[in-house]
C-alpha cells in the first residue's frame, strides 16, 4: 500500500 | 512537508524537551515510566537504521539524530544519574508483553520482508503502544504532576497531527501508508482518555487526578 520509497517521515 | 507534519514533529520535539527539562531541573524522574522511555529508545533505534543509508533532507537527518540522542539521554538520566529518584515500584508493566507482539506482527504484516523494512514496521507497531507503561503508572498512582501531563499532551498531539498530515497527503499527493496510518490511529486512541482529563482538569489549573 505504500506509494513512496524511501521513507520521508520521522 | 506540510504544516500538520511540521506541527507533529515540533510537538514531538517539545514533548522530549519538556521531559528532559523536567528531569534536569527537578533532579528527579519521579512519576516517569522508565519502561516507556526504553520502548521509545528502541523505537527510534529500529526506525532510524536508515540514517546513513537513506538521505532525505538535512531536516530529516538532524531530527533523527536529535530524537535518538534525547531518547538515550533520558535513559541515562533515569537509570544512571538520577536513578535514586526513579519510581520503579510503580513502573511494573512487562515490556515483553509489548515488544514480542510488536515484533511478531512486524514479521507477518509488513510492506516488504527485508531487515530494514521489518525493523521499520516493528518500530511503528512498538511506538503505537510504547506509552502504555506510562499511562499504567499514572493510573496506578492515580495522579500525574502538571509537567508530566504537559509532556503526555505534547506527545499524544504529535501522532494526532501526523494523522491529519496523512489525510492531507492522501488528497494532495495520493500518498498513503496503511501500516503507519492504522498504527498511528491506535496510538492516538490510547491517549484519548488522557486528553479528556488534560482538557477538563489540567488546563483549568487543577492537578491531573484520576476519579476514584
Amino acid at each position: 500500500s505504500r506509494k513512496t520509497l524511501p521513507k520521508d517521515e520521522l | 512537508m506540510n504544516i500538520f507534519r511540521l506541527g507533529g514533529d515540533l510537538a514531538h520535539l517539545l514533548a522530549i524537551i519538556i521531559l528532559l527539562l523536567k528531569i534536569w531541573t527537578t533532579r528527579s524522574c519521579a512519576g516517569i515510566s522508565g519502561k516507556s522511555q526504553i520502548l521509545f529508545a528502541l523505537t527510534f533505534t529500529a526506525r532510524y537504521l536508515d540514517l546513513f543509508t537513506n538521505f532525505v533532507s538535512v531536516y530529516n537527518s538532524v531530527m533523527k539524530v536529535v530524537y535518538l540522542a534525547a531518547a538515550y539521554a533520558t535513559l541515562y538520566l533515569m537509570y544512571v544519574k538520577f536513578k535514586a529518584t526513579y519510581d520503579h515500584n510503580h513502573d511494573t508493566f512487562r515490556l515483553e508483553f509489548l515488544i514480542l507482539p510488536a515484533a511478531g506482527l512486524a514479521l507477518i504484516i509488513n510492506h516488504e520482508f527485508s531487515i530494514i523494512e521489518v525493523m521499520w514496521t516493528f518500530s511503528i507497531y512498538l511506538e503505537a503502544v510504547a506509552i502504555l507503561p506510562q499511562l499504567f503508572m499514572v493510573s496506578k498512582t492515580g495522579e500525574a504532576e502538571s509537567i508530566t501531563s504537559h509532556y503526555l499532551f505534547a506527545l499524544g498531539s504529535y501522532r494526532a497531527l501526523y494523522i491529519v498530515n496523512w489525510v492531507y497527503r492522501y488528497y494532495s499527493e495520493g500518498f498513503y501508508d496503511m501500516i503507519a496510518t492504522l498504527a498511528g490511529v491506535v496510538q492516538t486512541v490510547l491517549y484519548c482518555d488522557f486528553f479528556y482529563l488534560y482538557i477538563t482538569k489540567v488546563l483549568k489549573g487543577k492537578k491531573l487526578q484520576l476519579p476514584a
